[in-house]
């Protein structure tokens, strides 16, 4: 898929 | 699939100040680089989204206490993100959550 995370990770 | 939108209403008060206890990550697409939205990327264990059973990951978010993400920067969904979870919802003692999920087709 033409999907990738873009690094930022925050925990809720 | 399909694409289904769920409303959840977490309640924060039994975990005090541990939060929602889920981790999200930002998405976009590989091509154009353009922001593709904030998803659940883990549910911690024990936590209140744990607890409350319903949140999966890679759930999209769509809105946050009524405030939507639709329009936002990644950058500035996960900034509403951040506020609604310190000042809003921890004073209201629930968090609601518009999450979007794909369902897979028959």
């Amino acid at each position: 898929r033409n999907l990738e995370e873009d690094g930022t990770v925050i925990t809720l | 699939g399909t694409r289904e939108f769920l409303t959840f209403e977490i309640p924060l008060n039994d975990s005090g100040s541990a939060g929602l206890g889920v981790s999200v990550k930002g998405n976009r697409s590989k091509e154009s680089h353009a922001d593709l939205g904030i998803f659940v990327k883990s549910i911690i264990t024990g936590g209140a989204a744990c607890k409350d059973g319903r949140l999966r990951v890679n759930d999209k978010l769509i809105a946050v206490n009524g405030e939507s993400l639709l329009e936002k920067t990644n950058q500035e969904a996960m900034e509403t993100l951040r506020k609604s979870m310190s000042i809003e919802g921890n004073k209201r003692g629930m968090i609601q959550l518009i999450v979007a999920r794909r369902v897979p087709g028959r």
